[in-house]
């Protein structure tokens, strides 16, 4: 399903090059369920932002469903963001001023999809992240977690086939980090989606299957979970 | 040092009223080490705000080194805010566009320190977090856990006699997690600054003394840290 072959991305800064990611080739198959950890800075999001489209690697190449996403046009990578990938950014990037419900309803709006189904699947997907009773209130009226939460159900409103994650627990507490990875966990088991966590807990860790770790940019472990 | 006596929040959403914080009565003396604990929604974030003095309660008193601050001007609490509080918001709130050195030096220009003193103190806080070479890096060119750590370190800067963190840990991997609380530890047992760190996972609040739980907006638990 996803295919890296030396990926490289490299931020200039004045007259430094930082090496974000560094030659990562990895494969990643269909209903795999995978975290990705690694030291602060050692390129864990900028490998989900290219996986996801919103980011494209200075060098390398980047196949998704055996297709070169290199190759593809500005309005195809938009389709296949709306279309096919959830994405919840690691510092949320939801509209502050906009209710929760109008946040997770936001990708539906590109697939063409009547106001009213719009409205009831976004319901459901702040259900299922425990937020029934929060749909009118504002992002910026939500607690940290909530918010969070708000990301999360987005990121499932549109069924997408890849759940990209980046630190989708890093504001909740244990009691609800553990059924928002109960819910990833029966995403990927039941309906067969792809679920890449990035996470640095590692009792989140232990609901995947597959652990890759990063370190300056490289990938240096991806071995099963034992724990499993 | 602290002291709060039936401390209620209420925030009004339309016709519907979230009591934040319901009658919380607590004592915090100096040189205290602190974890703050649970649920999300369950007014964590609502208590440090108001112990910051960023927000004020709808009722109660909240008492700091013996003065009532519901009587202080906001000019008053300004200055309290920018001499003996450091403040770690859950959402970093950085500027943008402008470099790590710059966000961490901005407490220090209302203390009319000269711009030499302030710039070697800030590089000394970026050092202490593990950002030295970052100093010149927008925050919108650093990673999460590079963000979260220049919060740190602005927190730290203008040497607060109390430091309110609002999980300051989230983003980070375990390895820099427990560096930074030995950052804390160290500020803690060495300076007697009063640290009150607000955590999801037991491993951060193992470093401390004292753990206060929060649900619905009232503490249900107020223990010393057995496993010190
Ligand atoms: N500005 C606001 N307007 C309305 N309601 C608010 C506002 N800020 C917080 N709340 C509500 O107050 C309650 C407590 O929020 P708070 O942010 O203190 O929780 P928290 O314990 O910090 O949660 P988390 O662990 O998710 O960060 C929540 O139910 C939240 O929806
Ligand atoms: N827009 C950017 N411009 C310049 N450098 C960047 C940019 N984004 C990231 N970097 C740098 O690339 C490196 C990898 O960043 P990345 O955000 O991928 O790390 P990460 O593994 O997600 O870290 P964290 O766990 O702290 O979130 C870091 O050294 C960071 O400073
Ligand atoms: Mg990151
Ligand atoms: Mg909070």
């Amino acid at each position: 399903l996803i295919d890296t072959r030396n990926l490289t991305k490299i931020y200039r800064l004045g007259d430094i090059a930082v090496k974000a990611l560094d030659n990562v080739t990895l494969s990643i198959g269909a209903a795999e369920f995978t975290a990705i950890m690694g030291h602060s800075g050692s390129g864990k999001s900028t490998f989900m932002n290219i996986l996801g489209c919103l980011d494209r690697p200075t060098s390398g190449q980047y196949l998704l469903e055996g297709e070169d996403v290199g190759n593809l046009s500005t309005k195809q990578l938009a389709t296949i963001r709306n279309r096919r990938i959830g994405f919840v950014f690691q510092g949320y990037n939801l509209l502050r001023r906009t209710s929760a419900l109008e946040n997770v309803e936001l990708p539906l709006t590109y697939s063409h999809i009547p106001a009213k189904e719009r409205r009831k699947k976004s319901l459901e997907a702040l259900k299922i992240v425990g937020l029934s009773g929060h749909e009118h209130h504002h992002s910026n009226q939500l607690s940290g977690g909530q918010q969070q939460r708000v990301a999360i159900a987005r990121a499932l409103v549109n069924n997408p086939s890849i759940i990209l994650a980046d630190e989708p627990t890093g504001n909740l507490d244990t009691r609800t980090s553990f059924e928002i990875m109960g819910v990833f966990r029966q995403l990927n088991s039941d309906n067969g989606i792809t679920v890449i966590i990035v996470t640095h807990e590692s009792d989140i860790a232990a609901f995947t299957r597959r652990h890759i770790v990063f370190r300056d940019g490289q990938v240096i472990e991806d071995r099963p979970n034992e724990s499993v």
